[in-house]
């Protein structure tokens, strides 16, 4: 499994 | 000028001590309707966002918007300096590049003062959208930190899959496997030992120990946690900070190849 970050979800400004 | 005063001074102690292993540093937010913190861990998987409201403070003070960037290791050695039924006051002049934190005994006989440098930080706030989510299991937060703790002797994972039946946590290693099943519970004496699932539809998903644990230091917070969770998006763990706000962890789960 592969973890993935937050930034691939929430985006920035 | 900027001056918050909390005569619960330990719930800010509590906050330091929830946020601090997974933050080095983070800014804090000061406007008229309160205090807000929103930062990623170093590694970008999860993201801690910390919001208190300007009326839980005993008194509240913010001229103009302020951004306080802070080495959260050395707020949390000041705010150690407090005692636990001290009133801790947080004051800043407008521009200023320094913080200055008061504690009080609720007698007034003994007031501490310590004024700590402001750091620079980069301070991008990230979106987070609107989420209807899924499921959103509310249990005792001393439970939820209990099976992360258990379930972390199995593996570096724990599965979190949410259906009409209740919740499982589960994990997997090279020792074995161990799950653990809560239902909804049907009757409670006190409202904080429910457990209470709210569901649209099932779902299963893969989140990392290390952080469900940094997490649980939020415990001292409150006696309920809510763990929010919609298919392959971030789970939302949630407590709230006495009556004033709440912390709100986000963490992305782990994906199949």
């Amino acid at each position: 499994m592969v973890q993935k970050t937050i930034l691939s979800f929430f985006s920035a400004p | 000028m900027f001056e918050a005063r909390l005569v619960q001074g330990s719930l800010l102690k509590k906050v330091l001590d929830a946020i601090k292993e997974l933050l080095n540093e983070a800014s804090w937010d000061c406007a008229d309707s309160g205090i807000q913190l929103q930062a990623m861990d170093n590694s970008h998987v999860s993201l801690v966002s910390v919001n208190l409201r300007a009326e839980g403070f005993d008194k509240y003070r913010c001229d103009r918007n302020l951004i306080m960037g802070m080495d959260l290791t050395s707020m949390s050695k000041i705010l150690k300096c407090a005692a636990n039924d001290d009133i801790i006051t947080m004051k800043a002049q407008d521009n200023a590049d320094t913080v200055t934190f008061i504690f009080e005994s609720p007698s007034q006989e003994k007031v501490s003062d310590y004024e700590m440098k402001l750091m620079n930080l980069d301070q991008d706030h990230l979106g987070i959208p609107e989420t209807d989510y899924a499921c959103v299991i509310k249990l005792p937060s001393g439970e939820f930190a209990r099976i992360c703790r258990d379930l972390s002797n199995f593996g570096e994972s724990i599965v979190i899959a949410c259906s009409k039946e209740g919740v499982k946590f589960s994990a997997a290693g090279d020792i074995g496997t161990g799950n653990i099943k809560l239902a909804q519970t049907s009757s409670v004496d006190k409202e904080e030992e429910a457990v209470i699932i709210e569901m649209q539809e099932p779902v299963t998903l893969t989140f990392a120990c290390r952080y469900l644990n940094m997490f649980t230091k939020a415990t001292p917070l409150s006696p309920q946690v809510s763990l929010s969770m919609s298919p392959d998006v971030p789970l939302v763990v949630e407590y709230s900070i006495g009556d004033i706000g709440q912390i709100q962890y986000f963490l992305a789960p782990k994906i199949d190849d």
